[in-house]
Parts: structure tokens; C-alpha cells; sequence
């Protein structure tokens, strides 16, 4: 990981010559392409490596016994700080009596499996449980979502014959008719550049004024991520982010470069693809992954 | 007109950020800069129009320069078993596929060989419908294998030209499954001996670096003989592709450009790196 690499830079200097600020460029630009290898934005790891070169050349760092260990502790801080700081908060505690959940992303990013993590994990939290099934494009989409929920045993609303908007309308009045707590809607995937089917999304939204708009990113997403996610935010508006396939190798740079550019926090993140493989976003565990 | 662009440290320096933007990585990056600024340096080009000329067909030389592959042999059953990752596309390029060879008159089967799930064999079975081609598949839950099997027997005495298996997703770190595609691969080398086998990856155009160690493990457990490319009507680039091709020599065969069955697209290096100049 970024210990090793920074080792070999810095083991080719010794003694007094340790940490002159020509030697923490060196140990900066190796910073730099361990970042781009894990997938970080261009732009965010630029940023990233100014922070990190003002903290570096600190005389207290020049005076370390151990300059690596002070420089790979500076990069995992202030990633984790990047990330959302040591203290984020849970992201399953509901204030509202009613709080109906978007998810929305690009297609095969993770929704559908991500939906019925998260209405599992609600209800085990003894919520009142829905799933919405809003996806009436991708085949058997609505089916995914029925066995999934059949899985867990929590009410799915189903209108195979309605639009995504109608269907949302739909479900949220008998969600509230039910004393439904969480409402988790799942829609179709969709390309941020498609016009019309980011209007769908934003009205699905204005009908259900969700308490949560989830942009569900997988992990291995690379440069693009950022791109995609401020469409997203601008044209829809996003409240948080999910990121899956955290079980992979995937360095997941991605998650810190979206949630860098666009300031919403890190929530959820998947870990399998088993129902229960979903867990609260915690950014020291993102960090270390990011460094390798 | 009459005013050319000097190809100095800046204009290199922004070449190299475009390329990493494209999810060509950085140490690949950095390579092709050099080697380009050679280049440029040896026929004495100054013009940022030609320093981009010697790029692009940098970019066009890598992508083209890979093994040669014959996926559809007309005189022997041809399997084709696609595998990647979850989420990447492949049921539905799956669909594409067996369209774009119904339309050559080839007789085709499908293997609906993602056993594990939520309504993978529905989907694949919409599919199938849609495309008007016959379906083997299993019961929730089977070995795959067992799925295969059966697909492979009945390829075989249907007298079919293509038998395409689709496979669940799999993320390459996961032992196990990949263990499952290796002997996915014994059941048709066992039941289909004298079949043309090519195994295609399927990769995500929105993948970053992953996808290398997606290529490397897939072909450490089965015949990766050639690579499809979905999504690539995004934003992404696909960058990815350029070390993977540059290394495996691996050809791309199809791209997969939308979410329809129509949106298969057969490969052509100059116009993907066209594309990204455009
Ligand atoms: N290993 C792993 N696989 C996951 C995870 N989350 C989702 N998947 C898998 O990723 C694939 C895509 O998941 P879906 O839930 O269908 O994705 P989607 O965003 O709903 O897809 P579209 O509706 O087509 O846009 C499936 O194979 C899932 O099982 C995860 O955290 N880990
Ligand atoms: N825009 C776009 N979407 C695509 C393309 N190919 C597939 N998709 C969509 O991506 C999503 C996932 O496609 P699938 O075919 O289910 O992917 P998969 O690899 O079989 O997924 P798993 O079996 O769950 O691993 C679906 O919503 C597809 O419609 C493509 O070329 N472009
Ligand atoms: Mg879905
Ligand atoms: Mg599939």
C-alpha cells in the first residue's frame, strides 16, 4: 500500500538529508499516482495533495523520527476527514413518522439489491416496512424486486401497468395509509446525459418528496464518477450516497472523489450480495481501502 | 485558420490529464506522453494538431493489435459463455448477441446458467422470448453446471451454430465462484468435445482500474478469448481497455451501446479512439 511505496522513496534518502521540502514533492507525487490508481478524480486528488503538502512541510514532520508513518498518517487523516470526519452520523436513525427513500443511479450500479438491504436493515430496527418496485423498463425488474422482498417478508407495491411517477403516487398514499414508517423506492437505472428520463426521476422525486435521495455508486466506478454524480445533484438533487460492491478490490476512490465534489455523505455501504451484507458508512474503513 | 496551437509542457501536461480523466491510468499516462512526445520530437512536429494525430493513432495501433479470434465458426457448434462481473451488462448483451446472429440465419440456443439471482432467469427468459430463441434453463438454486450440461446436450443434438451461456456476476476476488466457472468450462469441454469455445468478459465502460484485476482473474480461471464493452453510451470513456489490450493482446468484439436489443455495436479500434477525439 501507500506505506510500502512511500518507504522506497523515502529509503533512498537518510539522516539530515530526511525531509527537505524537495524530498516531500517526491513522496507527494508517489502520493498523487497511488491515488489515481485507486481511482480518485484527477481534480479531487489534486486538491487532496495540496492539503497534504501544506500539512507535510510542517517543522515538526521535518524533525520526525519516522517521516513515512507521519506522512501516510497525514494522507489517512485528512482522507478520513475528506470522508466525513471520525464522527458521522448513524444513518438509519428516522426522526420523521413517515420517510420515504429514493434510490436512484446508473443501471446495474446496485439499486434493486440495495433497496431490500435497506429495508431489511429497517425493518430488524423495527420500522414498518415498504418497498415501492418503480423500475418498469428493465425486464423482469419488478420480479427482482417481488422475490427480494418475498426474502425478507416486507410489503412490495407492484403496478405493472402503471408509469414510474403514477406508481410512485401510488405507493406513497398507501404507504401513509398504512402507518408505512420507511418507504424504500427502487427505480429504474439510468444515464445522467438521458433528459428524459432525469425529468422522470426529478418527478418521481417532486410526488414523494423523499426524506433521503439516494445516488447508489458502485465502487468501481472510475473518473466518471464525479461527472455523473454532480449531474445527478444538479438535475435531481441527492440527499446522500450509496456505494456497492465494497467486497471487490476495487479501491473505491470513486466514493471519495463523489463525495468530495459534491459535499452529500457517504451513508450506505454494500458489502455482498446477500440481503444482509449492508452496513453504515465508516470513513476510517474507507480510507484504509483507498490507500491500499 | 492560419493559427496553429504549439505543442509545449502545457498542452502535454492537459494531454495527460485527459487521458487519466478517460480512465487510462496514469503510469499508461504517462508512458504514451513520452512516447508521443518522441515521436513528435523525431519528425520535428510542433503543431498540437498532429502531436494529437500521433495520439490518436498511438491509441489505434494498441487497440488493433490483438489476437486474432473466430467466435463463430460456421462448421462447428460455437460456445460462447459470457462472464464479468455484477451489474456489467452481460444478460443483456447476451440478448444482443443472439439477435445480431439470428439475423445471419445461425441457429441459436441460450443457457440461462445464473442460477443464483433474483430473477435472473426471468430476465434472460424475457429475453429469449423477445428474441424468439429457445431457452434450457434450470430451477433456482442449481449448480450452473447442471444448467450447461443440459444446454450443452441439447446444442448438441439440436445441430445448433451458437450456444450462448449467460453466467451470474461475480466479483473477481470471490474464490469460490470463480472456482464455479472453472468447472462451468469442464462441463462443456466434457459434453460439447468438438465444440469452438470462446469465453467473452464483459466490462462496465464506467470501470476505472479494477478493471484490470477483472481481466487477470477471469482468465486465470476460464478461456477469456475476447473482451465486449458495455455502456460506453455513457459519459465514461473506457480507458481501462487500452492497458488491458496493450498487455493481454485481447480483441474487443462488440460494444454495447444502449439498453435495447438493437444497441450492439461490432468493435472498431479507429472508431472507438475517434470517438474520444470527437
Ligand atoms: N458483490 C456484490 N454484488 C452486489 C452488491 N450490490 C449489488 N450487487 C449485484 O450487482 C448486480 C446489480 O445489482 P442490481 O440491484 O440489479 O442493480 P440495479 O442498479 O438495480 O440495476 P438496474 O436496475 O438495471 O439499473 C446484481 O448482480 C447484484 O447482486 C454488493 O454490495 N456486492
Ligand atoms: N446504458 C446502457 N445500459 C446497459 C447496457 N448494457 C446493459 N445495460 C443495463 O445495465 C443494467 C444491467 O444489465 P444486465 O444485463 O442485467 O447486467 P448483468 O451483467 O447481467 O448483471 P448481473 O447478472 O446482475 O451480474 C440493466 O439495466 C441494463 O439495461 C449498455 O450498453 N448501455
Ligand atoms: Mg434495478
Ligand atoms: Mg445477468
Amino acid at each position: 500500500g501507500l506505506t510500502d511505496r512511500l518507504g522506497k522513496v523515502f529509503s533512498k534518502w537518510s539522516g539530515a538529508d530526511r525531509l527537505s521540502e524537495a524530498r516531500v514533492e517526491e513522496g507527494l507525487r508517489e502520493i498523487r499516482i497511488a491515488l489515481l490508481e485507486a481511482d480518485v478524480n484527477l481534480k479531487v486528488a489534486t486538491e487532496f495533495l495540496e492539503s497534504v503538502r501544506e500539512k507535510a512541510t510542517g517543522t515538526h514532520i521535518l524533525l520526525s523520527l519516522d517521516p513515512v508513518q507521519m506522512i501516510v498518517k497525514i494522507v489517512r487523516d485528512e482522507l478520513i476527514e475528506l470522508l466525513g470526519g471520525k464522527d458521522v452520523e448513524p444513518p438509519d436513525e428516522l426522526s420523521a413518522s413517515f420517510n420515504p427513500i429514493l434510490l436512484l443511479g446508473l443501471q446495474g450500479s446496485g439499486k434493486t439489491t440495495t433497496a431490500a438491504k435497506l429495508a431489511l436493515h429497517f425493518k430488524k430496527q423495527g420500522a414498518k416496512t415498504m418497498l415501492a418496485a418503480l423500475d418498469m423498463s428493465r425486464p423482469a425488474a419488478i420480479d427482482q424486486l417481488e422475490v427480494l422482498a418475498g426474502e425478507i417478508d416486507v410489503p412490495v407495491y407492484v403496478d405493472r401497468n402503471a408509469t414510474p411517477v403514477e406508481a410512485a403516487k401510488a405507493a406513497l398514499d398507501l404507504a401513509r395509509k398504512e402507518g408505512i414508517k420507511v418507504l424504500l423506492m427502487d427505480s429504474a437505472g439510468r444515464l445522467h446525459i438521458d433528459d428524459e428520463l432525469m425529468d422522470e426521476v426529478r418527478t418521481i422525486k417532486e410526488v414523494t418528496n423523499p426524506v433521503e435521495t439516494f445516488l447508489v455508486v458502485d465502487a468501481m466506478t472510475g473518473q466518471d464518477a464525479v461527472n455523473i454524480a454532480e449531474t445527478f445533484d444538479a438535475k435531481v438533487g441527492i440527499t446522500g450516497l450509496c456505494v456497492t460492491k465494497f467486497d471487490g478490490d476495487a479501491r473505491a476512490g470513486a466514493a471519495l472523489s463523489v463525495k468530495s465534489v459534491t459535499g452529500k455523505p457517504i451513508r450506505w455501504v454494500g458489502t455482498g450480495e446477500k440481503v444482509g451484507m449492508i452496513e453504515p458508512f465508516i470513513p476510517e474503513r474507507m480510507a484504509s481501502r483507498i490507500l491500499g | 485558420v492560419g493559427f496553429e496551437v504549439e505543442a509545449g509542457a502545457e498542452f502535454y501536461d492537459g494531454l495527460f490529464d485527459q487521458l487519466v480523466l478517460s480512465d487510462v491510468g496514469s503510469e499508461l499516462a504517462a508512458k504514451l506522453i513520452e512516447e508521443i512526445r518522441a515521436r513528435a520530437r523525431d519528425e520535428g512536429a510542433t503543431s498540437a494538431t498532429r502531436v494529437i494525430e500521433i495520439l490518436r493513432s498511438k491509441l489505434e495501433d494498441i487497440l488493433s493489435d490483438t489476437e486474432p479470434i473466430a467466435p463463430f465458426d460456421p462448421n462447428r457448434l460455437n460456445v460462447v459463455m459470457l462472464v464479468g462481473v455484477n451489474g456489467v451488462g452481460k444478460t443483456t448483451m447476451l440478448a444482443k448477441i443472439a439477435r445480431h446472429l439470428k439475423e445471419k440465419n445461425l441457429n441459436v440456443l441460450i443457457a440461462a446458467a445464473d442460477t443464483f439471482r433474483a430473477a435472473a432467469v426471468d430476465q434472460l427468459k424475457i429475453w429469449a422470448e423477445r428474441t424468439g430463441t429457445p431457452i434450457v434453463s434450470g430451477q433456482q438454486g442449481a449448480d450452473p453446471a447442471a444448467v450447461v450440461f443440459d444446454a450443452a446436450k441439447a446444442a448438441v443434438a439440436r445441430k445448433a451454430d451458437v450456444l450462448l451461456i449467460d453466467t451470474a456476476g461475480r466479483l473477481q476476488t470471490k474464490k469460490n465462484l470463480m472456482e464455479e466457472l472453472k468447472k462451468i468450462e469442464r462441463t462443456i469441454t466434457k459434453n460439447a468435445p468438438d465444440a469452438n469455445v470462446h469465453h467473452l468478459l464483459c466490462l462496465d465502460a464506467n470501470t476505472g482500474q479494477n478493471a484490470i484485476s477483472q481481466v487477470e482473474l477471469f482468465r486465470s480461471v476460464c478461456r477469456v478469448r475476447g473482451l465486449i464493452i458495455n455502456k460506453i453510451d455513457g459519459t465514461a470513456r473506457g480507458g481501462a481497455v487500452l492497458a488491458i489490450v496493450k498487455k493481454h493482446r485481447l480483441p474487443i468484439l462488440f460494444l454495447g451501446v444502449g439498453e435495447n436489443v438493437g444497441d450492439i455495436v461490432e468493435f472498431d479500434a479507429g472508431e472507438f479512439v475517434k470517438a474520444w477525439f470527437s
